[in-house]
């Protein structure tokens, strides 16, 4: 038996809309630790990782690791049907082929059930090494959003460079070009408004801005985000979920040949 | 301008 029951029934609202555009099935892989997702775009381009620490829930149970597939257009639908106070309970039998959705409002007086039909979804699942990034750099996500709203303006590309002066972002293209620059900030009065540059080598990638528009999704998610760079290595872009989980995308960077 | 390369090639199958 799997159970675990989401308050914030919104948070799932949430991810499923910042990961749409990208993957069109995914497989929950549930276990007594928590729930966790990867799942790669068609192009093996970008690659989505969430992660959902147990505590996130009350109650969860899994009694044995259990891999749920499900559509994303289905899942889409049906939370579509909650309202954004409703918790939000998950529920799977050992045995069958359907995972079942109950939703509650905050009294109580309403309650919804939906079922949708599992999936046989064959995943390539990728082992992601741990990375010593050459740069880490933390900013409010709306920021993050908007700069890469701007820069697809100009080009398909952004370049991002990280140096002891900040980080930059620029991008160019048949009408002209542009940059940003961030610096590490003093002082400000609310964390979540904070740039954090935290520098170890300084770095210089390029990446496609049409994938980092789909990244920016999952703003509604949380305040900051962190930018995880690395020579010739893929980007990670995270999103905390509350204080029990993350949404981690990657990028493969565009390299000369 | 520089060639988008695919995640499998930095990231290998578990």
């Amino acid at each position: 038996m799997f159970e675990a029951r989401l308050i914030q029934g919104s948070v799932l609202k949430k991810m499923i809309d910042a990961i749409k555009d990208i993957v069109t099935d995914i497989n929950l892989d549930c276990s007594s630790t928590g729930i966790s997702v990867q799942a790669m775009d068609s192009g093996h381009v970008c690659l989505v990782l969430i992660e959902l620490g147990s505590d996130g829930f009350e109650p969860y149970r899994c009694d044995r690791n259990i891999t749920l597939g499900l559509g994303l257009k289905a899942l889409s639908v049906v939370v579509r049907c909650a309202n954004n106070d409703d918790s939000i309970t998950i529920k799977a039998q050992e045995g069958t082929d359907n995972i079942n959705f109950v939703f509650e409002s905050p009294n109580g007086e309403k309650t919804s059930q939906f079922e949708i039909k599992l999936m046989d979804i064959d995943s390539e699942h990728l082992g992601i090494p741990d990375t010593e990034y050459d740069s880490v750099v933390k900013m409010p996500s709306h920021e993050f959003q908007r700069i890469c709203r701007d820069m697809s303006q100009l080009g398909d590309s952004i370049v991002v460079a990280c140096t002891k002066d900040g980080i930059q972002f620029s991008a160019s293209g048949d009408m002209g070009s542009g940059k940003i620059n961030l610096r590490q900030s003093s002082l400000v009065d609310k964390e979540e408004d904070q740039i954090n540059i935290e520098l170890n080598d300084p770095v210089h990638l390029t990446f496609a801005l049409r994938y980092l528009n789909y990244f920016t999704k999952a703003t509604p998610l949380s305040p900051t985000v962190t930018l995880s760079l690395k020579a010739e290595s893929p980007l990670c872009v995270t999103y905390p979920i509350g204080d029990f989980g993350s949404m981690k995308f990657f990028l493969a960077p565009k390299i000369d040949d | 301008g520089p060639a988008q390369r695919d995640l499998t090639s930095f990231f290998k199958t578990a």
